[in-house]
């Protein structure tokens, strides 16, 4: 999976 | 963005703003652990680093603004405002045992060996154990003020929350992040002995105190 591409959580 | 991550996002907020409103209010800030609010401001920092080469959104550039300018002001309000109702003789927690071992950890367990993903990575490790010293202080002193109690409770309840949302994003996105998630299982678990004294003693209105 796209594991953690970009951080979206704060 | 689900239910549960604006929920937890919302709880976190709350906490801070509890925290920074105590202080304020009551000119003091006896029962809190400076170097738990420097630690978070330093993950706050080493987090949102991303708020210079990337925009998720507006939601999230204010958010994350908003909690890097509340931890400052938070460790400004003990260090230098409030400093002389500071509790140094309490708050004694050898910071360095979190900050090197969570640094080694970060350069060998990351997503990707870049200087941002490590400091990222650092961020996520130095979370879930931060809230140490104002725990270690809690125990020292035996109580804790009630306002405090609904500060580390709100605190708690956010990454608790944030364990669902990545529950929720697992099945329903197929999102995951292993780093994050371990993580925050750590961090949900530190809070477990006080959600549990949070409900059968705050709640029914007595004082936090532990016994001697």
């Amino acid at each position: 999976a796209d594991e953690a591409a970009a951080h979206d959580e704060l | 963005m689900n239910i549960f991550r604006l929920a937890g996002d919302l709880s976190h907020l709350a906490a801070i703003i509890i925290l920074l409103l105590k202080i304020w209010k009551t000119r003091s800030c006896a029962g809190i652990s400076g170097k738990s609010q420097i630690l978070f401001a330093l993950v706050f920092t080493t987090r949102y680093l991303d708020l210079l080469t990337s925009f998720i959104s507006l939601y999230n550039t204010f958010m994350k603004v908003v909690y890097i300018g509340c931890a400052y002001a938070t460790v400004y309000l003990i260090y230098m405002k409030f400093k002389a109702t500071y509790d140094g003789n309490h708050d004694t927690f050898r910071v360095e045992f979190l900050v090197v071992p969570v640094g080694g950890l970060a350069f060998l367990v990351n997503h990707d060996f870049s200087p941002l993903e490590i400091l990222w990575t650092f961020s996520i490790y130095l979370e879930s154990v931060a809230i140490l010293p104002q725990l270690f202080l809690i125990s020292k002193t035996g109580e804790a003020e009630t306002i405090t109690t609904h500060y580390l409770f709100c605190l708690g309840v956010y990454r608790a929350l944030y364990l669902f949302n990545w529950i929720w994003r697992f099945y329903f996105e197929g999102f995951f992040d292993m780093i994050a998630i371990v993580a925050g299982v750590v961090q949900t678990i530190l809070y477990c002995d006080f959600f549990y004294l949070y409900v059968t003693k705050v709640l029914k209105g007595k004082k936090l105190s532990l016994p001697a």
